[in-house]
């Protein structure tokens, strides 16, 4: 699962 | 960050700007969406209201904060400055078509059901049609400036390179993000019909022509 406060994207 | 992910923010920078100078010199927005331009903005606001919240590097914060900041100044140009010259006959796109289904599906498709993680989702689904008014709009005008065309160039080659910045993160970090790549593949997919008018119109120095 992905970590939410992880979207290191723009 | 790799390299496919620094060409993509380059060319969605590129992308940007390219839309500015052109409204800016021609002093003119003729042939821009700007159904299109609201929903971007919309996107970008949804999305990066993590400014405040979490840290990810300068990088990161400054490229957010330049495109919120552009994306309202395109609006500002267009609906403000010379709303004289902005086409809304021809910018007719249902643009509640897009944000209710966008919005129900950010509702039950995402992440975590959290305000910011929700708001993160809508945006990332939103930004996949959000160029739908513009391709219409071009669509019904049956054409397209150069310059228009080399914004959604760069614009369409932007989330393309993500793609593949996804593919190398999978490989490399084993991560990946389903929401984001679905979104991303679906996003790329509607500029193919106006990539191929691309390479095969104006790299040939012809008009974006569009059988109307």
């Amino acid at each position: 699962g992905l970590d939410t406060d992880e979207h290191d994207e723009l | 960050m790799n390299v496919f992910r620094l060409a993509g923010d380059m060319s969605h920078l590129l992308a940007i700007i390219i839309l500015l100078l052109k409204i800016w010199k021609t002093r003119s927005c003729a042939g821009i969406s700007g159904r299109s331009q609201l929903l971007f903005a919309l996107t970008y606001t949804a999305r990066y209201l993590d400014l405040v919240t979490n840290w990810v590097s300068l990088y990161n914060t400054v490229m957010k904060v330049f495109f919120i900041a552009t994306s309202y100044a395109t609006i500002y140009l267009m609906y403000l400055k010379f709303k004289a010259t902005y086409d809304s006959n021809h910018d007719t796109f249902r643009v509640e078509f897009l944000l209710l289904p966008v919005t129900i599906l950010a509702l039950v498709l995402n992440h975590e059901f959290s305000f910011m993680e929700i708001l993160w989702t809508f945006s990332i689904y939103l930004e996949a049609v959000a160029i739908l008014p513009q391709l219409f709009m071009v669509s019904k005008t049956g054409e397209a400036e150069s310059i228009t065309s080399h914004y959604l160039f760069a614009l369409g080659s932007y989330r393309l390179l993500y793609i593949f910045n996804w593919i190398w993160r999978y490989y490399t970090e084993e991560y990946y993000d389903l929401i984001a790549i679905i979104a991303g593949v679906v996003q790329t997919v509607l500029y193919c019909d106006f990539f191929y008018l691309y390479f095969t119109k104006v790299l040939k120095g012809k008009k974006l022509q569009l059988p109307a």
